[in-house]
């Protein structure tokens, strides 16, 4: 199965 | 003083329709260039952002930034109100704790006033990095909501995949599966009905369908959606918005976190 990932992941909090 | 007036009320309502259901409460940051809004849904799994140039309104004052915070679904549900020729203003003085909004249909000699409670929303937010897209798909607007509502009778997620044949959207479920190949057209007559793929290196991603349905509610505003794609790092949906004289005025732009392998 796949995992969904969260866009925290990516972006930087500014 | 802030004051916008657009006379194609209808894209403000659009837009209110198409983030809704997505992100309940999020702040308008309104500057001399315009109003933007940046929020996540709040499982942080999608973000929406939305940016209308001030150029895009037929009258256009902002005195100083404001923040206006709000609750979205409020918003929509008053400007769900007006009617699709109605001119739209929003107004709101320097130290607002409420806007004004007025609707005035254009036949006729009456003005619709409400007043909006402002919110202190606690914003978040989050730097999105210049990426290079690996592929970059552009194709109607109408065919991308048929797609990913078509793939949600079948399964949760839609799997992409993009190759110098063309693209691939693809889902699995209980019932038995079903996939989507998408070829770029020829010709350039109807610019709108067109798809065009670039493609630098080749990709297979998955995304829930969930989420792209709701992206989905933006296609009222633009007859070509595009999709930005890279290995491993959140989907781009855009929705590019234009005024009457084909300018662009604005942008609906929708980020995705993929699901990955366990």
């Amino acid at each position: 199965d796949k995992k969904q990932m969260k866009l925290d992941k990516f972006f930087k909090k500014s | 003083m802030f004051e916008a007036r657009m006379v194609r009320g209808f894209i403000i309502k659009r837009i209110l329709e198409a983030i809704k259901d997505l992100v309940s409460e999020a702040s308008w940051d309104c500057s001399t260039s315009g109003m933007s809004l940046q929020a996540m849904d709040t499982s942080h799994v999608s973000l929406v952002s939305v940016s209308l140039k001030a150029d895009g309104f037929d009258k256009y004052r902002c005195d100083r930034n404001l923040t206006l915070g709000m609750n979205l679904a409020s918003l929509a549900q008053i400007v769900k109100a007006a009617g699709n020729d109605d001119v739209i203003t929003i107004k709101a003085p320097d130290d607002a704790d409420k806007i004004t909004l007025i609707f005035e249909p254009k036949s006729e000699t009456e003005t619709w006033e409400y007043e909006i409670k402002l919110m202190n929303l606690d914003s978040e937010y989050l730097g999105i990095p210049e990426t290079d897209y690996s592929v970059k798909i552009n194709l109607p607007s109408h065919k991308f909501q048929r797609i990913c509502r078509d793939l949600s009778q079948i399964g949760d997620s839609v799997t992409i995949s993009a190759a110098k044949d063309g693209v691939r959207f693809s889902t699995t479920g209980d019932l038995g599966s079903g996939n989507v190949k998408l070829n770029q057209t020829a010709s350039a007559d109807k610019p709108d009905e067109a798809v065009t793929i670039k493609i630098e290196e080749p990709i297979i991603l998955s995304f829930a369908l969930k989420y792209l349905n709701h992206f989905a509610r933006a296609t009222a505003l633009s007859p070509q959606v595009s999709l930005s794609l890279s290995k491993d790092v959140p989907l781009v949906v855009e929705y590019v918005i234009h005024d009457d004289d084909d300018d662009e005025i604005g942008y609906i732009r929708y980020y995705l976190a993929p699901k990955i392998e366990e």
